[in-house]
């Protein structure tokens, strides 16, 4: 599987609709400091199914929902769409391409689709399993935390061998 | 299960050191299991030694070595059981540049298996990337998304 | 000695907006008592908000601003209590450029009570040093000191 | 109070009698991965009393000696000094120069002089206090560190308020 699109409207500082479309090798993010390079990493760990809000680097899930800036209004949904090019079948689902979209209204409801089709976050959690990759998984490794795996006590890293083998 | 897990763990072992002597140009490192009767539950130990040293706790390494260190690991595993993505936030923070180089060059090798998103500050990964964007806040506290491809050698806005 | 305290952490709340300000070009930072009436044992709460960006919980800050914000309150310990000698090992890891050359510019303000030690990888950080030392491993696992002194822009190999 | 001098012998990687000279201003110190530059940090630390092999980012106390490389055996002391100017009498000592030094053997005694005479460890922390600086002030930032300011408990900034304040 590739991963070929991710869309985020109104996840932390991403306001307005942006996409990022990604090809086969290396793609690098930069920026300032501030400007939103870690928000892609929460936006692809939540759409793939997180449910702490603090690992989110937040104190509740409304958190990941844009909340105004100086010159515009908070809003009322976040959403994040992750498309990848399921050619080869990796992703238990029989279709070229799919679509997983995590949609969290300010009123505290949620909404998951895959395809399109309304389901549960579970449902998005065990596409992925299997697949190395997961919200949790040791291939998504976030700021400032490369050193846990030769720092960690060793009943952590036993978790991160665990999923690996 | 206990099978495949030690299987895994047999070709963790074997890649950490050989990843770990490519980054450090030498050297030595392994996994070990504190309870090899019970390989399923007991607690996993990490001994790493770079070239010219003595061996010693992995806590008295800098903060340089044991961002290699990991890195060298994170990667055994991948080859253990590869991802089809792979995501790293600034891990290349406390690398100088001549380190900065190795990772990059090892990161290159598991091109044939995984995409790659790499955040970084450093020009020197910047070179590594087939594609780079750009995140930008002109309008204070909006993200907004800037492309820079490198086939061109120039900025294009999009 | 609650006086004492209150007086103290009035002065650091004042410099730390002031400094916080300073380092990001704007916006409001601010340290509060948890339970005023209990001042010498209740915790100390931090409220920072970048510029532009709404208030939120400290927590949602990225790396960058979290070492700014870290580095504007210790300034303001320091001009509250000032220490003879200041020891930063690699504070600017997250640092972009623009704000590293922020910070050097907070550093040198303090130079008049001040002598400070820094440990860094940044070249930026290299150029406001009055002296600078070199340490190499030539022999594997031996530290060995180099001076390289700017006056003369060479390095003299001491 | 002017620092003046760090002089280390046998102190984790510095195996040979090494010194580092200090004036006014700002001090750089550069240079590769592992090759010593937070061991000086380190070495500051416990000269003024730090007795946590943990913070110091070993197992025991021992680790601080030089325990060997390729080409040497390990050694049987760490030694460290430090001198200050004390033209201003900040520090509690009648004397323009102040050195404190400490020696740890392998075999697990410790010696402390200040200026050369021998004292307690304790003196060389009681030397220390109200002058800002000590092994766990605030004044010493650690690599890795910076960020804890922002990030602790309440609690933990609470104490390093009530140092400060
Ligand atoms: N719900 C939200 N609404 C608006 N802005 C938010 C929200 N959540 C987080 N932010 C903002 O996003 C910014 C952090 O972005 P991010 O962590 O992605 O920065 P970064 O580009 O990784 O920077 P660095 O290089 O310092 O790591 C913070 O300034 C924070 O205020
Ligand atoms: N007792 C000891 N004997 C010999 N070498 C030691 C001892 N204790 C630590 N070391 C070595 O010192 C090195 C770490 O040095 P240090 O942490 O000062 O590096 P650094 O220059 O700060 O690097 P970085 O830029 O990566 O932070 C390690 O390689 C470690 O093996
Ligand atoms: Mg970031
Ligand atoms: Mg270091």
């Amino acid at each position: 599987m590739k991963l070929r699109k991710l869309e985020l409207h109104g996840f932390k500082s991403f306001a307005d609709r942006t996409d990022f479309v990604f090809e086969d090798g290396i793609t690098a993010i930069v920026g300032p400091n501030g400007c939103g390079k870690s928000n892609l990493v929460d936006a692809v760990r939540w759409v793939l199914g997180e449910q702490s809000a603090k690992s989110l680097r937040g104190s509740q899930m409304m958190d990941v929902i844009f909340n105004g800036s100086a010159t515009r209004k908070s809003q009322g949904l976040a959403e994040v769409t992750l498309t990848f090019d399921n050619t080869d079948r990796a992703l238990s689902c029989d279709s070229d391409f799919v679509g997983v979209t995590r949609k969290l209204y300010r009123s505290g409801e949620s909404e998951y689709l895959i395809n399109k089709n309304a389901c549960r976050l579970k449902d998005i959690r065990e596409l992925f399993l299997d697949t190395g990759l997961g919200y949790d998984s040791y291939s998504i490794i976030e700021q400032g935390k490369v050193e846990l795996l030769v720092q960690s006590s060793s009943i952590e890293r036993r978790a991160v061998f665990d999923e690996a083998a | 299960s206990r099978e495949l897990f030690l299987t895994s763990f047999a070709e963790i072992r074997e890649r950490f050191g050989e990843f770990f002597r490519k980054l450090f140009g030498g050297g030595r490192a392994d996994v070990l299991l504190s309870d090899p009767d019970d390989p399923l539950e007991c607690g996993i130990e990490i001994i790493a030694r770079p070239p010219g040293k003595e061996l010693q706790s992995i806590s008295l390494l800098s903060g340089g070595e044991k961002t290699l260190a990991a890195v060298a690991l994170l990667f055994a595993i991948f080859r253990s059981k590869p991802s089809p993505l792979c995501i790293l936030d600034e891990v290349d923070a406390a690398l100088d540049e001549a380190n900065n180089d190795r990772f990059n060059a090892l990161v290159r090798e598991f091109l044939v298996d995984s995409q790659f998103i790499i955040i970084t500050h450093a020009k020197r990964t910047m070179t590594i990337a087939d594609v780079l964007y750009g995140v930008t806040m002109q309008e204070p506290g909006i993200s907004k998304r800037v492309s820079v491809k490198f086939e061109n050698q120039s900025a294009a806005v999009a």
